[in-house]
């Protein structure tokens, strides 16, 4: 059967090599070229795009952002574990959606982190968009709460909410961040309208494991893929994909604020692959 | 188990004899794959496995012991011996102050680990300084001076904006003057691809000498962890590794990954957000916990 395909053992074990070296896992990888292998491709042009077509098969088609009922802020929270650039990131949408013209309000929900509220400060100030804070050790939902009731008070057409890095297996942080999902429902039904799992691209294999256990505590409704100007690949994106059906909506490009892009799946697999 | 699959993929070896090339063979993928799943890289996983066969094949199976288990203590064996025998601790300078510079990755955990370093040689008896080196990041300074004032370790900073390389040398001379044993110098996240950062780092390291050159790594890192320990040894040079965030439930290959690539020790690992959550490396814990 690999002969018929094209698909020898020396190619397949390239293959595999790129694969597996751009952190798309084991049993994915094996997954992916079982299936090249059955699509008879011929020859090394046609076993790139067979290869390239499939992993775009597995990304799909960008889903369209939720529309948001009018007359109310439409809510973000960022989560994720310690360090993959959450505060970072929630800077640069912020910065985004000014520059399309909303109305836009931070909520430093991160009470934990030394100078976490601090670090959050200095980037309202320097995208121009007012923050909600409290004293560190505050209560985070308090935190949350607080924003959302100023932002509809305000007009706000967006709320980005911070969280403290936790790591996906402690229980009680998973469950303060349920807890904080649950007070911005309450103070606004249908609230948060965005959860994004934002996840580091130099993560391995465990970034599968932090999309599982954040899916099942806060329904993320996206990814974020942040420090891919970096050399990781971010292959476990494919696995998460095919899982759990998150979809990556933006990547992370640098440490400055306008280093936001949308997802461009075709980019993405190309960098993949080369 | 990593054992019970081996025995099953032996099963034809029941009793005593040698292990053979042919039925190692998918008792060594069997390993192979389990160190890419644990997040080795690749070729270091490669490189690896030939050294269990070499071994393994030949290799007299024990009475009492499965041929699936004799392999998996093989394995655990040069996973150790790879990692490093004992725990090596941070060099000393032979007229004070000891200079530790601390380095990595964006997010890798290096702020909190000075805090958690400072507070280890602070325990020790002896009191350390900690030099604000990251003037990027938003808020970066005070973090650390939160950090230092919740430890009572006093930290030496000009501020945001300041040149680093400026700041790191007056905070190692500051140290000098006033008799501390040790300074340890926190630098902001760097990519091992960004030219300039990297060259920031070097006018660093000329300027305060470090006896320890540290590379903080995310314990949660893939197969990325070895092109940057490649890049932080040959670039810049490194003395030892800490290995952070290992409280959760990455595997860690990126231990064995960073070793081999750049031949230097894992001193320490972060197993927490707390400044007393640190430990000395072992390496024995750290194969088992790859192994899964
Ligand atoms: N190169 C690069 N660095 C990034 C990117 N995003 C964030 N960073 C950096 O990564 C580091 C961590 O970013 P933060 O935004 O503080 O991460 P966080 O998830 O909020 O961290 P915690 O709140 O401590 O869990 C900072 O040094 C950022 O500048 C990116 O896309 N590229
Ligand atoms: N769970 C856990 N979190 C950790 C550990 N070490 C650090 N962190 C967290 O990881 C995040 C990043 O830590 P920092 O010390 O800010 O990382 P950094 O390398 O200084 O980041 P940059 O300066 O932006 O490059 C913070 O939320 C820390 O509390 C650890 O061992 N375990
Ligand atoms: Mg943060
Ligand atoms: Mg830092």
């Amino acid at each position: 059967a690999a002969l018929a395909s094209g698909l020898d053992a020396e190619s397949r074990e390239a293959l595999e090599e790129i694969l597996i070296e751009a952190d798309v896992g084991v049993a994915a990888t094996q997954r992916i070229l079982d299936r090249l292998e059955k699509a008879d491709a011929v020859g090394e042009d046609a076993i790139h795009n067979a290869l390239r077509d499939s992993l775009l098969e597995v990304l799909g088609r960008a889903r369209e952002e939720p529309e948001i009922p009018g007359g109310r802020p439409r809510v973000i929270l960022l989560v994720g574990v310690n360090g993959v650039g959450k505060t970072t990131t929630l800077a640069k949408l912020a910065a985004r959606y000014k520059a399309e013209g909303m109305r836009v309000m931070m909520a430093a929900a991160d009470t934990f982190r030394a100078a976490a509220a601090e670090q959050l400060e200095v980037w309202a100030e320097r995208v121009g968009v007012d923050l909600v804070r409290q004293r560190s050790g505050a209560d985070p939902a308090a935190v949350a709460y607080d924003a959302l009731e100023s932002a509809r008070a305000r007009g706000v057409d967006v709320l980005l909410v911070d969280t403290a890095g936790r790591l996906h297996t402690k229980h009680n942080l998973m469950e303060e961040l349920k807890k904080i999902r649950r007070v911005l429902d309450k103070c606004e039904p249908g609230t948060p309208d965005e959860v994004l799992l934002i996840l580091d691209a130099t993560t391995g294999q465990n970034a599968l494991s932090q999309a599982r256990l954040f899916k099942e505590a806060v329904e993320p409704t996206g990814l974020v893929i942040a420090k891919l100007d970096g050399t990781a690949k971010a292959g476990i994106v494919l696995a998460i994909r095919e899982e759990l059906g998150l979809d990556v909506r933006f990547v992370g490009l640098g440490e400055g604020v306008g280093d936001l892009e949308r997802f461009a799946p075709e980019a993405f697999v190309d960098a993949l692959l080369s | 188990d990593l054992g019970e699959k081996l025995n099953r993929s032996f099963k034809g070896l029941l009793g005593r004899g040698k292990l053979s090339e042919k039925n190692i063979e998918s008792g060594l993928r069997e390993i192979r794959r389990s160190l890419l799943e644990a997040d080795v890289h690749y070729k270091v996983a490669k490189d690896f496995i030939q050294v269990v066969k070499e071994r393994s094949v030949g290799q007299e199976v024990l009475g009492n012991l499965r041929p699936g288990q004799q392999v998996v203590r093989i394995v655990h064996e040069e996973l150790v011996r790879l990692m490093g025998s004992a725990f090596t601790d941070i060099s000393r300078s032979r007229s004070a102050p000891t200079v530790i510079l601390l380095v990595g990755l964006q997010g890798s955990g290096k702020t909190t680990f000075a805090a958690k370093l400072a507070r280890r040689f602070q325990k020790s008896g002896q009191q350390p300084l900690l030099v604000a080196g990251d003037t990027a990041r938003p808020a970066a300074v005070e973090q650390l001076k939160i950090l230092g004032s919740e430890i009572d370790v006093r930290v030496f900073e000009k501020g945001s904006g300041a040149d680093p390389v400026e700041v790191a040398a007056e905070g190692v001379r500051e140290a000098r003057r006033l008799n501390f044993p040790v300074v340890i110098v926190d630098s902001r996240g760097r990519l091992h691809v960004d030219g300039e950062l990297m060259e920031e780092l070097r006018k660093t390291r000329d300027a305060i000498a470090p006896q320890e050159t540290l590379l903080v790594v995310d314990g949660m890192s893939g197969q990325d962890a070895a092109r940057v320990a490649r890049s932080f040894a040959d670039d810049l040079g490194i003395d030892g590794v800490v290995l952070t965030k290992l409280d959760g439930d990455a595997r860690g290959g990126a231990a064995l990954s960073v070793r081999a690539v750049s031949g230097k020790p894992i001193k320490f690992v972060s197993v927490g957000e707390k400044v007393d959550q640190l430990e000395p490396f072992h390496p024995d814990r750290m194969a088992s916990r790859i192994l899964g």
